[in-house]
């Protein structure tokens, strides 16, 4: 079989400015988790880190550069599937973590569940080691200015639908 | 939100999905990143998908086992893309953008909204876009 991968970058609004950005974003990752691919690595390995290049890119809404919520936090969710066996993992609502597809990854490897979230995942990184991050790494000047921005616009819900997640 | 979708030499599959959600949602909102079938999806027999857009709309119609759902029935992965983006659209009024693997290499990069950035890598060749058509 000869190895494949994409990735993506979201589906919302990208500004004229950001164009390189992002493109040069998607770029690399797919670029990262060819290489994987090509050495004989899996596709979990591959997907894994295309998506750590991306969560590492300011341009995209994932760890930093996520969307702030309405008190102006960063709340990120991810998850990961290995098609040979189902098996799957999934975190929700968790702050202060560089990379939370690699905590999805160790739900997945390393407990019974499914899903863990806000506390209960954060305990569960504590416990796996996974290195906390003070929360204003993850916030960028241009997602600080459109939480400020869409606070404004709080009453047109058409504008929340711009920016889909 | 970001994702991504492989298939390696030994033939397996596998999905990744990552996102900071919507932008100023209500503290605690979880969309349909991290629920399985929803943000994503992957079974060796049939292929992978990672899903991005407006989560609500995506987690009423399950989107990325639907997508595998319609491939099963024979689609390709781009028709079966394009079918289940619609029933979306139609049934529940949300847009949103997949990205899609089949088991035999097929692979796909379709959206409902104004643009997707996505790029592939296969046979040696990188592929990239951002609008419709590219």
């Amino acid at each position: 079989m000869k190895p494949v991968i994409v990735v993506h970058g979201g589906a919302g609004r990208i500004f004229k400015e950001r164009e390189n950005g992002s493109r040069s974003g998607v770029t690399r990752a797919a670029l990262k988790g060819y290489n994987i691919l090509k050495q004989g690595g899996s596709a979990l390995d591959a997907v894994e880190e295309a998506v750590v290049v991306m969560e590492n890119d300011p341009h995209f809404n994932a760890g930093c550069g996520s969307v702030l919520n309405e008190k102006g936090e960063v709340e990120m969710d991810a998850i990961i599937m290995d098609g040979k066996n189902l098996t799957s993992g999934a975190v929700s609502a968790v702050k202060c973590i560089a990379n939370p597809i690699k905590l999805a990854r160790l739900v997945m490897e390393k407990t019974d569940h499914m899903l863990l979230t806000d506390q209960g995942a954060l305990a569960f990184a504590r416990a796996m080691g996974v290195p906390e991050v003070p929360g204003e790494t993850l916030i960028t000047e241009r997602s600080l200015e459109r939480w400020k921005k869409n606070l404004e616009a709080d009453s047109n819900p058409q504008e929340f639908q711009k920016d889909l997640g | 939100t970001v994702g991504a979708v492989a298939i390696d030499s030994a033939g397996n599959v596998a999905c990744a999905t990552s996102t900071g959600g919507l932008t100023n949602k209500r503290v605690g909102r979880v969309g349909d990143t991290a629920c399985i079938g929803s943000g994503g999806y992957a079974d060796n027999i049939v292929g992978a998908t990672s899903t991005t857009g407006h989560g609500e709309s995506i987690m009423k119609v399950v989107l990325a086992r639907l997508i595998l759902y319609h491939m099963e029935q024979g689609k390709s992965p781009e028709d079966a893309a394009d079918v289940a983006l619609n029933y979306m659209k139609t049934r529940v009024g949300g847009l949103g953008g997949v990205i899609v693997v089949s088991s035999s290499g097929d692979w796909a990069a379709r959206f409902s909204t104004k643009q997707m950035a996505w790029a592939t890598v296969k046979d040696d060749q990188l592929q990239s876009g951002i609008f419709t058509g590219e």
